[in-house]
């Protein structure tokens, strides 16, 4: 699979964050993600929008990323440590 | 984003537009239409009950916002993220519920581009009584908009949305009981929602009647609206006397706790002391809060003091806010405000000199006027006058319901 543009990594990140895939920076360290974590993030939201669960931010993935959607976030805190 | 489950302990919630989309097509009605039956979509399946309030105590306030609108999710222009609504709690948010005024919003368009408020306002509600997102595929609380959903009048939850919101709520036993509402406040009178323009999907169903070849059971001014009902079909004018849908509405659909077998109504009007709304049938009658039953009815028309056998006509004159009910040529006067009959009644109704007995139904009007019914006409007498104006009696097809 092609690799995602750095441009696409970050706005994947941030929605990731918005809608509670992936938990905010840390505000005291402002220590980011790890990979691992942003692959975790990534299948889950995967699984949860119907789409092959790849880990990756392929096309499909950002296509559904930019569907227009509910601002609510998809998961709770809790459910986002658990899968943590 | 911490979330748990919440829900509403309180099954009767108000709700109102509080702001409207300010560049849309859609008008104010068509709005507020939309929102109620989102709403109506809910409550169809458990036991909450939702009337639309005029007042700044709404559970669930309805606004249409721009960008950051503090509230901690700022909208981001057309695309996005649409729309958003609070979960049930303690904290004065609850309930509220966000769109995005920079969407187009379109109702029963084949514009791909617009965002269909219907669907949306289904999905926000789910969240506003407490259902969370979930990845069904067939479920309206997916977090992706998915279209248009099709006619409000006939969407059926899916089943996956069902079962979630009865595990909060349960389900409801009945259309009938409604409980009385927690807060009532007297500067805070609902206003009915309009019907959707633009019927033309609804299917004519074979017990129609003809609007424009048929004398009416009732007919009663409700909220500064006409309402027309005949079998088990209601026409609705505006306060400008427009008709809402040529097509009628069916009673048992908006009025919410009349028995599904009722196949006409004798009369009906609105209460000048609480603008509660009044149906009478036989020797029983029903008071309604909004589109809903209050508790304990039926109960019989004695409680007026009127004798059993039914009434043909109720209305409340303009002249001394009284009530007056007909049946066939004797006439009674109630006093809404102290819950009695007057003394002296019933009289032959000879009050307004021309009108017919017996009567279909009355009502006054906008105009200040009183509008006597009977058959295929009507008669006009002015607010204070005790005779028919002269030129009357005149068409009711013609003059209220649109018929050449």
């Amino acid at each position: 699979a092609p690799t995602p543009a750095e441009e696409d990594i970050t706005r994947g990140v941030d929605w990731l964050t918005k809608f509670g895939y992936l938990p905010p920076p840390d505000p005291v360290t402002g220590q980011l993600q790890t990979q691992e974590e942003l692959t975790k993030a990534i299948t889950a939201m995967q699984r949860f929008g119907g789409l092959e669960a790849t880990g990756v931010l392929d096309e499909a993935t950002l296509e559904l990323m930019k569907t227009p959607r509910c601002s609510l976030p998809d998961l709770t805190t809790e459910e986002t440590r658990r899968k943590r | 984003f911490a979330q748990t489950v919440t829900k509403w302990r309180k099954r009767n919630l108000s709700w109102r537009v509080r702001t409207f989309p300010k560049e849309s097509h859609l008008g104010h009605d068509t709005v507020r239409a939309l929102m109620y039956y989102a709403l109506k979509v809910w409550s169809d399946i458990t036991p909450l009950n939702f009337h639309e309030v005029a007042g700044n105590n709404a559970d669930i306030q309805i606004d249409f916002s721009k960008a950051d609108h503090n509230d901690g999710y700022p909208f981001d222009g057309p695309g996005g993220t649409v729309a958003h609504a609070f979960f049930p709690g303690d904290h004065h948010t609850a309930g509220d519920t966000h769109f995005d005024d920079d969407e187009y919003w379109t109702f029963r368009s084949s514009d791909t581009h617009g965002m269909d408020l219907f669907a949306v306002a289904v999905h926000e509600f789910g969240h506003a009584i407490g259902l969370t997102h979930i990845s069904a595929i067939e479920s309206i609380m997916r977090p992706y908009y998915q279209g248009p959903v099709g006619d409000p009048l006939k969407y059926d939850l899916p089943y996956e949305d069902k079962v979630r919101i009865w595990q909060l709520y349960g389900v409801r036993e009945s259309v009938s009981p409604t409980a009385k509402p927690e807060v009532s406040k007297t500067d805070d009178h609902p206003i009915l929602p309009e019907l959707p323009e633009n019927r033309s999907t609804v299917p004519l169903r074979r017990d129609v009647p003809d609007r424009c070849n048929t004398h009416f059971d009732a007919v009663a001014q409700i909220r500064g609206e006409a309402f027309f009902f005949k079998g088990k079909y209601f026409w609705r004018l505006t306060r400008n006397k427009h008709l809402v849908s040529l097509q009628p509405a069916q009673i048992h659909r908006f009025w919410r706790g009349l028995p599904l077998n009722l196949d006409s109504l004798d009369a009906v009007y609105e209460r000048t002391s609480d603008h509660k709304i009044v149906f009478f049938k036989g020797d029983r009658y029903w008071v309604f809060k909004d589109n809903n039953v209050e508790e304990g009815y039926p109960r019989p028309i004695s409680d007026f003091g009127l004798p059993l056998g039914g009434i043909d006509a109720a209305f409340s004159w303009a002249h001394n806010d009284k009530t007056y009910f007909f049946k066939d040529n004797l006439y009674w006067r109630y006093d809404d405000q102290e819950r009695r009959m007057d003394p002296g009644y019933p009289l032959v109704a000879v009050l307004w000199k021309g009108i017919p007995s017996p009567l279909d139904d009355a009502m006054r009007w906008s105009d200040g006027a009183s509008y006597f019914f009977k058959g295929k006409e009507y008669w006009k007498v002015l607010d204070s006058e005790l005779e028919v104006q002269p030129g009357y009696p005149q068409s009711i097809a013609r003059d209220w319901l649109v018929c050449s």
